[in-house]
């Protein structure tokens, strides 16, 4: 199963998470 | 030659059962092949061009599967009960198998757990996620397969396989086949409690503040939100910019509003917003000029979420979830969901290996896609399902049927509700950032 995100966010949003990488429930994905 | 008829010997040999299965595979991806061709799907991108299914020929055999059966089939089994001796012993195999952290289970006691499909969708204790003070936190546990802005309408699927961000969020989809039920949840029709608070169905009380992430929610968002403010927002919108040239509209689908509520000499010279590219036009306009939040009215009928806000971007994260991983979905940020769009679709696999041979594959299985709207603009959230994890579910959405078998089903086509009832403040149905919204189960 996958789930895929889209969403509108200022253009200085940036990801901290990399392609590949494991996460977990409520860590972070992204910042401004 | 009447001799040899009568006396030579016929001697039967079964033919292996695996060559017998490739063949009849190799037949239907043949057909399938050939459908595709004849653009018999109607999953179309940005361009009106119809999505079919391509790559090497692994993934026409992996489509002749009939997948969507097998994977209820694979429900079906997983939710027989197992004897109550064999759980610990087979769970324990499976978590080592997969790779399961049994510790952070709510009910650690094995027996209590009747199927493989009731383990597969446990609880976490409390805690056991802390949710991280950020503007976007991880929906669920699994591996980020892809992240990055969007170009072009297009998501990148993974790296170099993209797919249309029209066909996945059904913003292009034939208008003959959509199908609209428009069911909200009953039980969603939250009360609102106070000017700045209101109840879900646990009866946890929200603060606008803290669901829109917005100062601007005590002071602008005015008390009682309906389609009657909504349209005197667009009028009085309308009359302060002093358009012209716009049409003057017929007796429209929002008329209804208006005449229920409005006076002839407030409507003299006022446009009514009637048609979606109309309505969608000018909500692109709001946008830009940065009038915030957008009425639902607005929002529901802007074409294909164009009206993305000035200095912002389209922004996309592809999260795959292992077998072995927690299968329960968490709200990935503050935000109201206003309506689900339920695409009914082929259940292949979500594997990395998969995804990175078959282009479209989100676009093509089974999903529900979530669009609301956050502190910055729009905001969705799709789960996928897969042939083993087939059905999913939202928990604030009793309506909502997944992986069901279906005399005949239009490729391309959806069955959408709205949440509007769910807060008529916020219009759609509110989530906070960590919130448990639904899951995953198996078959």
């Amino acid at each position: 199963s996958t789930i895929v995100l889209v969403f509108e966010a200022p253009e200085e949003f940036d990801f901290v998470c990399k392609p590949g990488q494991k996460v977990r429930v409520g860590e972070t994905l992204g910042d401004i | 030659i009447s001799n040899a008829w009568k006396t030579t010997p016929i001697k039967w040999y079964p033919i292996p059962a695996l060559l017998g299965a490739i063949v009849l595979v190799g037949i239907q991806a043949r057909r399938n092949y050939v459908a595709d061709r004849q653009g018999r799907g109607k999953i179309v991108d940005e361009n009106g061009k119809v999505v079919t299914m391509s790559g090497p020929w692994t993934v026409y055999v992996l489509g002749a599967l009939p997948l969507n059966t097998i994977s209820r089939i694979w429900g079906w089994a997983n939710n027989l009960t197992l004897p109550v001796w064999f759980r610990p012993f087979g769970f324990r195999l499976y978590s080592r198998i997969f790779g399961c952290n049994l510790d952070e289970m709510k009910d650690e006691d094995l027996t209590h757990y009747r199927s493989l499909g009731e383990f597969f969708y446990r609880e976490l204790k409390d805690n056991a996620r802390p949710i991280a003070d950020a503007p976007l936190v991880s929906p669920a546990d699994g591996k980020v397969l892809h992240c990055g802005s969007i170009q072009g309408r297009r998501v990148e699927q993974v790296k170099g396989v993209t797919y249309s961000l029209d066909a996945l969020l059904g913003l292009t989809s034939d208008p003959q086949g959509i199908e609209t039920s428009a069911k909200p949840d009953s039980d969603s029709d939250h009360q609102i409690t106070d000017d700045r608070q209101f109840a879900n169905v646990n009866g946890i009380e929200y603060s606008l503040e803290r669901l829109i992430g917005d100062e601007r929610a005590g002071s602008q968002i005015p008390r009682g939100w309906t389609k009657l403010v909504s349209y005197r927002w667009w009028k009085s919108w309308v009359r302060s910019e002093n358009k012209t040239g716009i049409p003057a509209g017929g007796k429209g689908k929002h008329d209804s509003i208006r005449d229920a509520h409005e006076t002839d000499d407030e409507d003299a010279g006022v446009p009514t917003p009637d048609t979606p590219e109309m309505i969608g036009k000018y909500a692109n306009v709001a946008y830009e000029m940065g009038s915030g939040a957008l009425p639902p009215i607005l929002q529901r009928h802007s074409p294909g979420h164009e009206g993305i806000g000035s200095g912002n971007k389209l922004f996309f994260c592809v999260i795959y979830l292992a077998p072995g991983d927690y299968h329960r979905f968490h709200s990935p940020t503050s935000w109201v969901v206003e309506r689900r769009r339920h695409f009914r679709g082929e259940l292949y696999s979500v594997s990395p290996y998969v995804a990175s041979r078959l282009p479209n594959l989100f676009v093509l299985n089974e999903r529900v896609a979530l669009l609301g709207r956050w502190r910055h603009g729009f905001f969705s959230m799709i789960p996928v399902g897969a042939t083993n994890v087939g059905s999913i579910r939202i928990n604030f959405d009793k309506a909502l049927r997944t992986n069901v078998r279906q005399q005949r089903r239009l490729a391309g086509t959806y069955s959408e509700a709205s949440y509007s009832l769910a807060s008529k403040l916020l219009g759609g149905q509110p989530l906070q950032s960590g919130e448990e919204m639904g899951g995953f189960l198996l078959g």
